[in-house]
């Protein structure tokens, strides 16, 4: 719940 | 140059419908395989990804990669426009500053073509990295909608539990809580109304169910969802 964190990271293609 | 054809221009009407919602602007990757997308939602919480293989074309033709940026609100608006049994055809030619869209209906006697302005988006290089999840639900997608839309009157949040012969969403709010849980049920006649868990342990994992909803709007794409999961990684749907 509540805000979300970001998963640009996650998903970032190194 | 990009020239793609879909025989009919529902399956594109939908997969639009289904991430406008999600995505305002994105590139359509073209090359020889098909047209990709990978892109996040403004807040960076949730990753489209899509994947139209050539193959679905008749004819396609993409002579070199080409990356077609696209405000994804002005094209749900033109494909509202097109007929789910028009055939389809997407143009972009060499350093094209427009994709171009014809709508041809089945007698062809009605075709309608629409020119979209294509924008630089600068995209992130995205991707879903390999994982082995915890737990995978096989499950109708009309059902899963169903369930995402009747829990969101109890709360923003609903807790997924997949335990080894069931899976359970709760949700709970301040006006009451509610919970519905799914059993498998091998061996039906109808391969989309199965529903599978496989489990290399119980996992117990909240969502918002915001973006729940807005995924399982591509419900209409395929009469089965997948949900993957596991702790500490985004859920795979």
């Amino acid at each position: 719940g509540g805000e979300q964190k970001s998963l640009l990271s996650f998903f970032a293609r190194k | 140059m990009l020239e793609a054809r879909l025989p009919s221009a529902v399956t594109l009407k939908k997969i639009i419908d289904a991430v406008k919602e999600l995505v305002q602007d994105a590139n359509f990757d073209c090359n020889d395989s098909g047209i990709a997308l990978q892109a996040m939602d403004s807040s960076h919480v949730a990753l489209v990804a899509l994947l139209m293989r050539a193959e679905g074309f008749d004819p396609y033709r993409c002579d070199r990669n080409i990356a077609l940026g696209i405000n994804f609100a002005t094209l749900a608006k033109v494909m509202k426009c097109a007929g789910n049994d028009d055939n389809l055809t997407i143009k972009a030619g060499e350093d094209a500053d427009v994709l171009s869209l014809m709508f041809e209906s089945t007698n062809s006697d009605r075709i309608s073509e629409f020119d979209i302005k294509l924008m630089d988006v600068d995209a992130d290089h995205l991707g879903i990295p390999e994982t082995d999840y915890s737990a995978t639900i096989k499950m109708p997608s009309a059902e899963f909608q169903r369930i995402c839309r009747d829990l969101s009157v109890m709360s923003e949040t609903v807790t997924i539990e997949a335990v080894k012969d069931a899976v359970k969403f709760i949700a709970s709010g301040d006006t009451g809580s509610g919970s519905i849980t799914v059993k498998p049920n091998q061996a039906v006649d109808k391969k989309d109304m199965e529903v599978t868990v496989t489990l290399q342990e119980p996992v117990k994992l909240a969502f918002s169910l915001k973006y729940l909803n807005h995924f399982a709007k591509a419900s209409t794409l395929a009469g089965s969802v997948t949900l993957s999961l596991s702790d500490d990684v985004p859920l795979m749907i």
